[in-house]
Formats: C-alpha cells, structure tokens, sequence
C-alpha cells in the first residue's frame, strides 16, 4: 500500500501571473513527484500541490527564493489517512 | 446493517458495501428503485446504476459520483442522495412531482477500479485503472476521455500525468457505458457530473471559450442553485463555464453532454473549504450531501418546469 509519511499539501496565494509561470514551471519537474490537487491558474484561486517528502526543502526553498507566499494546509497526509482508516475500522467493527 | 435505515451514512465505505447498501435499497423499494447494470470497467466490475422511477417512457435526470476514485465524499453523498429519493418521495412534493413526471439515474460509483484502488493501494488514486501500453504509468483520467474537443488543450497526452486524456474518445469502459447509456436512452433532460473539491457550479464549456448558446440560462439556474445550497450552512460557491471559472479541460463530460442536446449539464467541485482537500473527513459527509442535495433540487425542478 502507498503511503504518504512526511507529504504535506501547501496551499500556495500566488500574487501575480509570474508567479502562476513559475508555478507551472514546477509542476512540470517530474522528479519532484508533486500532485496538483487544485491546479495554478490564475491569481484568484488558490494553488493545493501534494509535495511528497523528500521534494519539501526543495520545493519550500523554489516558494521562499521567488518570495511565493504559501501556508502548510495539511501538516502529514498520512496522519489524516490513519484517521480516516481509524474511523472506517472503527465502525466496521461497531 | 440489516436495513438501509440503519446504514452509517456519516462514514466513508469500501466498494462490497456499497453494492450492498444498493442491492438493500433496491429490495426495500422495489416499486420505486431498480438497478441496471450499463458496462463493466477494465477489471470487470459492474457499473451500476440505480434508476428511480415511478412509470414507463419518462425523460430522466442523469446524476453521477465518484468518477475521480479520489473524491470520497462524492460516492458518500451519493449514498446519501439514493436514500434521501426513496425517503421523500411521496412525502416531499416537489421532489414527488419531479419522480411523477422524470426517471432519475443515479451512479454512485462510476469509477468502480479506482475506487478499489484508493482502499487497497493508493488512497489518492483519481484515474481508471487500466494500463496504458508503451507506459508504465496505469490509468486515463476519466473527465478527459469524452469526444468533446478531445485532445485539446487543457488535458495530457502523457500517461504518466493526473490529465491524461487516453488512446482516444471513449476508450475507457466506465465513460463508453455511460456513452452508450445516454445515446440509447435519448431523453435525458438533465446531467450532474459530481467531483470534489472546490466549492464550484460549472457548466459548459471547458474545452472552449465560445459561450453555450444557452449561457445566460445556465448561469442563472446555477445562481439560483449555490443560493440555496448556501442557504444551509453558508457554504460558498462560485459558479459559471468551466473555462472561465477555473481553467480550459478538454475532452470533458458535461461539455460532451451538453453537445448531445442535454441542454442542464452542470459539474459540482464539493467542499472542501480549504483545510482538507480530498481528505474530508467522515464528518462533513452528510452536512456536504444535504447542502448539495439542495442544489440538486433546484436543477431537477428548473429542468421539470421547462421541458424542451
């Protein structure tokens, strides 16, 4: 089973369309492994990207060089998963 | 459970209990519920269907869950909008006089294999499940795969990303079944494509700019419907063309319905107000579902009072 240890989702406010470019630009790293859950497209709505853990300093470092402001919106992907597993678990068993 | 009265509907289930929970449903209301079977999916899974209906020959209102296998609380709320029919007819009027004169077909779970997927392997699984040949990377993103400016900008031909638009329109099972469905049906009125998250109302286009001949329509019913949905627990929603709103898609369903004559296509982005994403937790399911349920309504009712 994948699991998702350490990921975190940041919900990036991106201020102008440079911004949304340098966005897309990441999102077109492979490597980095990152899941747009609500795409860049423009200034007005917010941008969610699942950042698996071992893109997160490079990632955090691309946001804080070119001074994107963004908030840590989930602190541990898997922590919410063990949640929602629990809550599943817990009324199979009710 | 023994009965669909006592279902769980504030929790997420697997793909067994949620046949079951339809299979509950259909025996408790044989008069009103049937369930018909339109395809299979790659792995050979049943795509059902639930058809609500009151007499023979009826237009019918088309509302679907789930086609992104990520997006949990839309099968949840579709769960809870089967149930929530069955309840109210015959007691709810306007709903009654919707089912007196419309069938309602509803699929809870459209994309059944990644559906499974998200519960065995990968939680945030979104697309179909079948292998891309020439690829490693699985699966086609079932709201790119519809002949309406398919291959367009605005989905992939990589089958390694979220995008992925497939081989070519309709290749995946779960969206030629649901093709087929409405082409042999020949009188839906209305079709709700259900997807989370982002608190939006859209309708067509996506896969182009030029406006829907029936525009101002569309984007009044759509004002007319968040209103109400707002009215319950003061969600709010943005609305308009799925272009302006969010970004040009192509190949996606309600535009490709809407060009089959099904004048009220409408997709719904649900909650989530921005905290969770597609993790919603069990807890939002049923205030989610009841606040959709509204908007919901005001389509069905919109789409009964103007018959075309």
């Amino acid at each position: 089973k994948k699991t998702f240890e350490g990921d975190q989702v940041l919900r990036i406010t991106p201020k102008d369309e440079a911004q949304i470019s340098l966005l897309r630009e990441l999102s077109e790293q492979e490597h980095l492994g990152l899941d747009f859950w609500r795409e860049p497209v423009h200034e007005s709505l917010p941008v969610d990207v699942h950042v698996p853990f071992h893109s997160l300093q490079g990632v955090r470092a691309f946001l804080g060089y070119h001074q994107i402001q963004y908030n840590v919106m989930i602190m541990d992907v898997q922590d919410l998963l063990d949640d929602e597993e629990r809550e599943m678990v817990k009324y199979r068993s009710f | 459970p023994r009965s669909t009265d006592d279902f769980v509907y504030t929790n997420y289930h697997d793909l067994n209990s949620i046949y079951s929970f339809m299979d509950m449903l259909v025996a408790e209301n044989s008069n009103l519920v049937s369930k018909i079977v339109i395809g299979q999916s790659y792995e050979n899974r049943p795509l059902n269907v639930l058809k609500f209906s009151t007499g023979a020959n009826r237009p019918g209102i088309w509302i679907d869950t789930g086609i992104h296998s990520r997006e949990w609380v839309t099968q949840a709320s579709g769960i809870w909008f089967s149930k929530k029919i069955v309840t109210d007819y015959g007691r709810d009027p306007v709903l009654t006089d919707i089912l007196n004169n419309y069938d309602i077909f509803l699929e809870i779970v459209t994309n059944p294999d990644g559906f499974a997927y998200t519960h065995s392997r990968d939680r945030m699984w979104r697309k179909t499940r079948k292998p891309n040949s020439g690829s490693s990377c699985v699966g086609v993103d079932p709201n790119r795969n519809w002949d309406a400016g398919f291959g367009g900008a605005g989905s992939s031909s990589s089958p390694c990303t979220e995008t992925y638009r497939g081989p070519s329109a309709h290749s995946e099972p779960e969206v030629k079944a649901i093709v087929d469905f409405v082409k042999s049906h020949g009188k839906i009125k209305a079709f709700v494509s259900i997807h989370s998250y982002s608190q939006m109302l859209l309708y067509p286009y996506g896969y182009t700019s030029t406006p829907a001949k029936d525009q101002a329509e569309l984007h009044e019913l759509a004002r007319k419907a968040i209103t109400s949905l707002q009215s319950l627990y003061n969600t709010r929603y943005t609305y308009g063309s799925i272009i302006s709103t969010i970004y040009q898609a192509s190949g996606g369903t309600i535009d490709w319905t809407y060009n089959q004559g099904i004048k009220y296509s409408y997709t719904f982005e649900l909650r989530d107000t921005g905290r969770y994403g597609f993790i919603l937790p069990a807890n939002q399911i049923v205030p989610t579902a009841e606040e959709t349920w509204l908007a919901l309504m005001a389509i069905m009712e919109h789409t009964k009072n103007n018959p075309y």
